[in-house]
């Protein structure tokens, strides 16, 4: 009975609309077809989809205990942080996997997707669990730190093999490049708006209504991208593919133990914890990726782009969502 | 008419401001940049529509005398081309005006 | 009083937000403004119409008699077959007319155009005519025999007359080419996914509300459009502009007749009539063109694209739509 | 206690959404954020404004009483034309500044913004303060006067200056230029659809409902060029920068004695004293500069682009809109 | 092989127009046109998210007999350059059909 | 510094991919593409905001050496420009590298 409905719900996950535009895009692509999204179009759903999961947080963070965000902040510093530690040790020490490639994979995978974090939201809202809406402001402490650490420790280890021994790198400039980039820097400035600005009406007439369409919108493109990124990790080492559907996994189980701690310790909500597990089950692929490649130019972009949007994006989005969602409907008996 | 060099500077879109920047401390007086895709022997690069800084070309023209076309070219090359994508050569070119396509030799 | 009340509609279908915007767009275009509808947002709308209409008619499906469908679906594949093979035993026949130039106009406007269907759903709707909503869905059932025959008839025509007798067509090539064109691919990924995943909110909130406004902005582009291909079309034979006069019109009434008999046959709806008769005389100006370009390289495009987008659009959404909805009042006392 | 009720007005003011993301962008591009509007989706809501702002005009035009519209049309073509001649008797005389700059420059600062009209108008409904819904089409009568007598004081200037004594100017290309653009034409339009044709629904269920959230995105994109535009007026003459200060005040409350005077002759509302104001106070941001481009051609662009866009335009939405409200409010005891 | 030139104007896109005009005045039977950034003596001119035609560039190729791309030089540096920001310069070309690239000379 | 040859072909953008085909057949190491407008014998190719990729050109430059270079121009003029719009020219180019643009022979 109780696999039956565990089974009923994954039905219900699998066939949603969000998955369903991600599958109408692998497809679309799988059949070869004309059809492209316009990349301003993509770069409005971005926009459209992070200013307002930044303004819904501002407005939120006006009215929360502040002392309640400071442990699953630390927290989601200590996944992002543990997510590259684990890949360095890993990934990289797999053979046939270049370091600096696998640090700049592991990097993608420590940080945050906003479409991933937005498929979340709205998986959560379907299945009718309430999450404090200030909750999504934690990407930038997951981002920022898997980030910067990942170039630091490739940029360490580049150093250390060409001998020369010192390791010139700019952490300031490492740390702005991160904070500029653009889903980053939309959804600082969208907090602060929704913090200090009366944006009700904008938010309420213009951003949330047409969230879960822009959603669908950005969906259909990052499932045809990920058809065509797939293509190219099948060139590089199987290994890649392997990590892109156990890191999401390792990395949501710990962002699920780490908030369960918090649920206990400072009343995270339920939902609010596996939120935090799926952005820990996420990786990045629009900041990141220009992060990357700057951070770490020899590594190889088809390496961390083709695991994280080929693959990685499509087994957080698909699979750890309801994975996570059932796991903690399952833990806090909901 | 007047006898004078075009270099031309293939190479990724997302280090433009640094190949500019080289190219700009050397002297030159001007460039024209135009957005391109292509293939070479680091694979076909073809603006991607979700990564499309990372996937995309530009193309670097820069009108100017042959002496400081000769150290653009070595100096782009050195500089950027064992790490990032990207080739450069050089044209002759025909101009009316020679005097304003000379670089200016500030250091 | 008769003529009153006929009068009256007429300019009520007239003074309608759809062809005023299509004339807006004309206008605009003869003054010579420098407004542009840039091309990311005109796919985009192309885009959004077609996922609405899809979604609607794939949710449709879902309770729809399917033996209801497949007398009108065949009935659909006869016209468009029908248009082309009129056309090939009309226009092509015409002097001063090549054949494959002709051929390509008569693929075209045995097509159907997104465009004029989703004009002709917001006229009935306007005219308060119920019409089964999975009617939408016929669109590829007329689309792509009229293009598949297009192009293989003038394919055997020039192998004949290139003498080397061998008609090296591969059908297959053909289908696929139309069928991952960039509006029918849209409106097959949208029937399928509103026939199996749960769409419904994201269409109630995104899709629905924002159609007719999108569809605004369309017309306004193909007026544009309209304006610059009708300039185009005078430098070609004046036979072209009297075939996108006249072909319309009779495609359409054939439409009506097959729809007619569909009514007394498996009960389609009248507006279901007045819908197959307006998709009948429709001519494709999206995804025809390109597939014609590729099937039939010698055909000259200011020819087809002209007839069809310069005039033939603008005959099908200002003549046709009104004239077959003033039909179907009368011949079913609405 | 009138002090604090004016303070607490100005912080609503200055907390509004619509400045909210004007300085957002600008913090954006002072940080050197890597996000940047798309041109497309720029360009699509500078349509979707004017269109909304045209379709509402038009509709509100088939109500009003055409007698009390002509006097404030005629005293919004003297305030454009006004605007033009008191720049050229002071920012043209001023020491290093080119007199083809100047007129360039004054050109701008007569003619209207429709970003600038678009932030009023929510301004107003916001402070809940009533206007007639026709006065937005009074752009163009202050519109096309200060832009024609710019340049035809500037090409009279410079043929005066070249010593062929004779001005070659036709008028009919300057009108037929500037009526052309992008905004005008758009606005001209859409006042015809309202007028005309049956748009109340699409008014309602499109442009209506997304008018602030595209005014919110193109307030967004402003900041970011006002940003990039402030850096090359610091490249010109001081003066400049004064001018952006002043004439949008001075201008502003030309506006205001005029509106109050047509409130007394024919019964213009408060708030529509107030809309002329603001409308005064503005200063062409989009159809302008290439007007002017057009029209005198050895003027600098960066000179008058960089005045209105920089600095101007920031002007008159950050300080005069909540400024001539505020007066309005006092001068007729709202 | 055949030789010929083409000449490449570089000039403001808000203008092209009027220089596509005086191109065609000389008879020449057909041009490319880039659309381009660049950075000369009247700044840089990067194509404004805005005011995108007022600050872009175009690049114009020619394919044409030398004689007529000597005109074409001289025709659009002297109507054009004075004003406008742009620069001209020729190259060496060879082409297999030198027939269709000969200007046609109607006045 | 080493001459090579560049091969420019101005053709419809809707033919591209075979064209550069036929292009990679003949073994060139790499191609740069730009999206260009222009205007020839079969009138002017704008790019229409509706039907974009029926109305563009693209321009392919290759750098490549001079044998294969003349081998291309002849194989895509004999392919396409029967039917489709199109022209092909051939410049002289200077290289610092010039093993990197021979073509490769694998048939
Ligand atoms: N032989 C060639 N001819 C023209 N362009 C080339 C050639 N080889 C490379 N390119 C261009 O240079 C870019 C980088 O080349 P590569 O560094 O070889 O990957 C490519 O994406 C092309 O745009
Ligand atoms: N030395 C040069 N090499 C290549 N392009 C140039 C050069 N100088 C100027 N240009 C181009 O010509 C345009 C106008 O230059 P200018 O008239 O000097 O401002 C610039 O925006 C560049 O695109
Ligand atoms: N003389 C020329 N110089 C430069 N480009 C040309 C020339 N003639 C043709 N083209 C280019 O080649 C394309 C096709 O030319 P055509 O086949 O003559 O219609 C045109 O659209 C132009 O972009």
């Amino acid at each position: 009975e109780i696999l039956i409905e565990v089974f009923e719900r994954f039905i219900r996950q699998i066939t949603s609309a969000t998955l369903g535009f991600l599958f109408a895009g692998f497809v679309l692509s799988a059949v070869g077809s004309k059809f492209r999204v316009p990349e301003p179009i993509y770069l409005f759903c971005v926009f459209m989809l992070l200013m307002r999961i930044g303004l819904g947080a501002g407005m939120a963070i006006r009215e929360a205990d502040l002392l309640a965000m400071a442990l699953p902040a630390f927290f989601c510093m200590i996944i992002g942080a543990g997510a590259v530690l684990l890949g360095s040790q890993t990934l990289a020490r797999l053979p046939g996997i270049k370091k600096d490639d696998a640090m700049g994979t592991a990097g993608l995978f420590g940080a945050v997707s906003g479409s991933t974090l937005a498929a979340g939201m709205v998986a959560l809202e379907g299945a009718k669990i309430f999450f404090e809406p200030w909750v999504v402001a934690l990407y930038p402490f997951m981002d920022i730190p898997a980030l910067v650490l990942a170039i630091v420790m490739a940029n360490m280890y580049l150093s250390k093999k060409s001998g020369n021994g010192k390791a010139d790198i700019s952490m300031k400039a490492i740390m702005k490049d991160t904070v500029t980039g653009f889903a980053l820097s939309i959804l600082i400035i969208g907090v602060i708006l929704g913090l200090f600005m009366r944006v009700e009406r904008v938010y309420d007439g213009f951003f949330d209504p047409l969230f879960r369409g822009f959603l669908s919108v950005l969906m259909l493109t990052l499932g045809m991208e990920a058809y065509h990124r797939l293509k190219e990790l099948f060139k590089v080492a199987y290994w890649y593919a392997a990590y892109a559907f156990i890191a999401p996994f390792v990395h949501g189980f710990a962002g699920f133990g780490l908030g369960y701690v918090a649920h206990h310790l400072v009343g995270l909500s339920p939902g609010g914890v596996v939120m935090v597990a799926i952005i820990a089950s996420s990786n990045s692929d629009i900041s990141g990726p220009p992060t990357i490649r700057a951070g770490i130019p020899s590594a190889n972009p088809s390496c961390y782009i083709g695991t994280s949007t080929g693959l990685g994006t499509v087994v957080a989005i698909a699979l750890c969502i309801p994975a996570f969602i059932a796991v903690g409907i399952h833990v806090f008996e909901l | 008419f007047h006898k004078v060099k075009k270099v031309v500077i293939v190479t990724e879109a997302f280090i433009m401001d640094d190949v500019l920047k080289v190219v700009n401390d050397l002297g030159v007086g001007g460039y024209t940049v135009s957005t391109v895709t292509g293939k070479g022997t680091k694979g076909i690069r073809h603006g991607s529509g979700i990564l499309d800084t990372l996937f995309k070309n530009v193309k670097i023209d820069i009108v100017v005398d042959e002496e400081t076309a000769k150290e653009v070219m070595v100096s782009v090359r050195d500089k950027f081309f064992k790490t990032y994508a990207g080739i450069v050569y050089m044209e002759d070119v025909e101009v009316l005006r020679p005097d304003r396509f000379r670089a200016s030799r500030s250091t």
